[in-house]
């Protein structure tokens, strides 16, 4: 499973 | 964190302290659209429900606090203040909004990462973010003389998103598994919207005339 998407941009 | 990132961020600061600039100092919010100052701060405020729960960096942390303030102060100003208001030609930001609102909330009920509450909620926020500057596009048509701080704030808004398209390229190549096409579309199609302007925009730049978009 994909690394789930961290929202680490603004 | 990457220089174009960087850049990019420190741009889309530096547009919501022109405009800041603009309301606050000469109290007028003349050629500004309300319309896609709400649109922001709507898309601040759905793509940063995190902000207490997920903590990433001082860094973004404290820019996210900035882009929800501004953009809800933006807002306040040109609907509460009594000097800033009066400066506002409700007559011709007419765009309706809603019909922008909707559409980006059904694209993201069915595009979306994951179908959680945030996650729609994000994509929406992408959506509505590549779309909110039509008004003021619209806006500037109409008002014949567009000001130097009006034309540098939407300069600098659509400069931002291009900086992050040089981010994501970088990213994809330098970051196994970053892949994120509904960030990339959305990007891609804010950044696009902006082309005529930035068309127009470096024209009058360089024949050092008043920018004046056709109507």
């Amino acid at each position: 499973e994909e690394c789930f998407h961290v929202k680490d941009e603004l | 964190m990457n220089i174009f990132r960087l850049a990019g961020d420190m741009t889309h600061l530096m547009s919501v302290l022109v405009l800041l600039l603009k309301i606050h100092t000469i109290k007028s919010c003349a050629g500004i659209s309300l319309k896609t100052q709400e649109l922001y701060a709507l898309v601040f405020a759905t793509r940063y429900l995190d902000i207490f729960t997920d903590f990433i960096s001082v860094y973004n942390t404290i820019m996210k606090l900035i882009f929800l303030g501004s953009s809800f102060s933006i807002v306040w100003y040109m609907r509460r203040h009594k000097l800033v208001r009066r400066s506002y030609d409700k007559e011709q930001d007419t765009f309706r909004h809603f019909f922008l609102v909707l559409p980006c909330l059904l694209l993201a009920l069915v595009m979306n990462e994951k179908f959680t509450f945030k996650e729609v909620m994000w994509a929406f926020s992408l959506y509505l973010e590549a779309v909110a500057i039509l008004p003021q596009l619209v806006l500037l048509q109409r008002t014949k003389n567009i000001d130097n701080l009006t034309g540098q704030y939407v300069f600098l808004l659509g400069a931002y998103r291009a900086f992050y398209i040089f981010n994501w390229i970088y990213r994809y190549f330098t970051e196994p598994h970053y892949v994120h096409w509904i960030t990339w579309i959305s990007g891609l199609v804010q950044t696009l919207l902006y082309a005529d302007f930035f068309y127009y925009y470096f024209n009058s730049w360089k024949n050092n005339v008043k920018l004046h978009l056709p109507a």
